[in-house]
């Protein structure tokens, strides 16, 4: 999990039976303390692997709307929840965005969230500790960082690592005011990654993204993946099948949507050619 | 599914906030400003703490148990 502070913007993304809902009141509530009010809401995610394990408000994605309704200020007026879907069932895209009248979005970025299921099974096991392992979690996680090529995604960013025991892997990436995460659960039969980065569509290298968006994927090769582009432009959805396509991977769904606070968000879903 | 193993998939919340006072944003601190405290207090809620951490001049990045 990562939790991602700006002077104007905090991103949280949890997994595992975390209620990520309830941090929206203390955050309010704190920001105000220092002078700063709530503008615009992004909520976001997949479909759960094991959706009757997560508790309250996350019992449901109707739940959780309900609850973001009660909770959010009423100066976020501007709001819209959907379910994207794809041809699979067991993935769909679960979006809610709020925002006031003043909240403009930015035109040119781009936030990319990448999930990855049916993991190959040799490279997943790169992220399980040896047995008896006494190294901490930071220097487990730089070892695990190296020996994957996670480090080579983008190799001008600072890396924050951690493994979990016995298995499990969570990274940070840092470069200059761009973020890019990493978080691994291994275990066979419900082997899950993430990878999520922002960026520009002005970038001198947008080229990058799709360097990096490979080198990603190709650490896990998984046997399914989506994509979810969130960008007003639409030239980010389309580099990303055309990177993904070269590595066997055959887009077969995508949705498209407007959200107030958001813009355009396209979900596409991907199978190995393998399946 | 009657067995459950860890829940891979991830919530992701994203928060933009404004503010009046132009210094505090443009010196790069805003919310960056809220203490280690504050934010242990917010992730108790979530159900996690914060395992590792880094920064620049931009902004905080913490890695996260769970």
């Amino acid at each position: 999990s990562s939790l991602f502070v700006y002077p104007t913007k905090i991103i949280i993304k949890t997994c595992g039976t975390t209620q990520l809902l309830k941090s929206i009141r203390p955050l309010i509530h704190y920001a105000c303390n220092l002078g700063l009010t709530l503008c615009s809401c992004r909520y976001t995610r997949g479909s759960f692997i094991f959706p009757k394990a997560q508790p309250f408000p996350h019992t449901s994605f109707k739940e959780e709307v309900i609850y973001l309704e009660e909770t959010l200020p009423t100066n976020l007026c501007y709001r819209k929840a959907s379910v994207m879907p794809s041809k699979m069932t067991t993935h769909s895209w679960h979006v809610f965005t709020a925002s006031d009248q003043s909240h403009v979005i930015p035109k040119d970025i781009y936030t990319l969230e990448v999930c990855m299921t049916e993991l190959d099974r040799v490279l997943a096991r790169k992220f399980f500790q040896p047995p008896g392992g006494t190294k901490s979690g930071d220097i487990a996680g730089k070892e695990m960082t190296k020996i994957t090529g996670i480090g080579d995604i983008n190799p001008r960013a600072m890396i924050c690592d951690f493994a979990f025991d016995p298995c499990g892997y969570s990274m940070n990436g840092v470069h200059n005011d761009r973020y890019s995460t990493i978080h691994v659960t291994p275990e066979d039969g419900f082997s899950y990654a993430s990878f999520e980065c922002v960026g520009s569509i002005y970038d001198d290298d947008i080229e990058h993204l799709v360097g990096s968006l490979r080198k990603a994927v190709q650490v896990f090769r998984p046997g399914t993946l989506s994509v979810s582009t969130t960008c007003s432009s639409h030239e980010v959805w389309t580099r990303v099948a055309h990177a993904l396509e070269p590595l066997g991977l055959k887009c077969r769904s995508c949705a498209a949507d407007e959200f107030p606070a958001a813009g355009s968000i396209v979900f596409q879903t991907f199978t190995a050619r393998r399946k | 599914m009657a067995m459950s193993g860890f829940e891979g998939f991830e919530k992701r919340l994203e928060l933009h906030f404004f503010g009046d006072d132009p210094v505090m944003v443009d010196n790069n601190l805003g919310l960056r400003l809220l203490g280690f405290e504050s934010l242990e207090q917010v992730l108790n809620a979530v159900q996690c703490t914060v395992v590792s951490a880094v920064a620049n001049q931009y902004f905080d990045a913490y890695v996260l148990s769970e």
